[in-house]
């Protein structure tokens, strides 16, 4: 199965 | 001190019906540039940003920053006591740890206000990176809801495909499987009723359904929403706010292990 991303891994904290 | 009116007072309703089940509590912040509110779910998987931009209202005053920490059910049952062609106006004193709601029926002769008590909420504040697409999908967002809602009855993750035959969008589930392809159609009577493919390059991500059909409660904003995919990023939808700003939803995809 695929797995779920997550936003943070994406968008940066600013 | 802040003061915003706004004379469509219904469409805070359906911003806050388009929000409330991803987000259970978040910040608005109030600015010279407008009513904002950016936030994700518990799980990390969507963000939502928000902006209603101040032209849009009839009269904005924010003499200074302010982010309102707001429980967002909360926030629903109490602008569902406004009528539903009633102005708005959200008001909040400089550290005052509540927000008031005010609202007054079209022709002034009942005038409510609703108190809310705010909440410190711990925000974190992302960055999102101005991007290329590899292709960006704009169709009616009815059109696009009823294809959540029927895949979502068949499986639990939805497929996207772009490529030259138009988008494709997939599931498989244990009772079976669905396809739904779409091809850009501009022969319509309205423009809102247009399907438009662009695509840059080819696309194929996989997404939970249970997210995108909870993006589609902010149909009744706009007739149109606007599907962005990169290989490399979380696919947003897009729904404008007529003269005020936008909804915009972020998920980040399934990845194949």
């Amino acid at each position: 199965d695929a797995k779920q991303g997550n936003i943070l891994s994406f968008f940066k904290r600013v | 001190m802040l003061e915003l009116r706004l004379v469509q007072g219904s469409l805070l309703k359906k911003v806050l019906d388009a929000i409330k089940e991803l987000v259970k509590d978040a910040n608005f912040d109030c600015s010279t540039t407008g009513f904002s509110l950016q936030a994700m779910d518990s799980s990390h998987v969507a963000l939502v940003s928000l902006l209603l931009r101040a032209e849009g209202f009839e009269h904005y005053r924010c003499d200074r920053n302010l982010s309102m920490g707001m429980n967002l059910d909360n926030m629903a049952k109490m602008l569902k006591c406004s009528g539903n062609d009633d102005i708005i106006t959200i008001k909040a004193d400089d550290g005052s740890d509540s927000v008031t709601f005010m609202f007054e029926s079209p022709t002034q002769d009942k005038i409510s206000d609703f108190e809310m008590k705010l909440m410190d909420i711990d925000s974190e504040h992302l960055g999102i990176p101005e991007a290329e697409y590899h292709a960006i999908i704009r169709m009616p967002s009815a059109e696009f809801a009823k294809i959540c809602r029927d895949l979502a009855s068949i499986g639990d993750t939805v497929v996207i495909s772009v490529s030259k035959e138009g988008v494709k969008f997939s599931t498989r589930g244990d009772i079976g499987a669905a396809n739904v392809v779409l091809r850009q159609n501009t022969t319509v009577d309205k423009p809102e009723e247009a399907t438009i493919i662009e695509m840059n390059e080819p696309v194929s991500l996989t997404f939970a359904l249970r997210y995108m059909n909870s993006f589609t409660k902010a149909t009744p904003l706009s007739n149109i929403v606007t599907i962005s995919l990169s290989s490399e990023l979380p696919v947003v939808v897009e729904y404008k706010i007529a003269e005020m700003g936008y909804i915009r939803f972020y998920l980040a995809p399934k990845i194949e292990e």
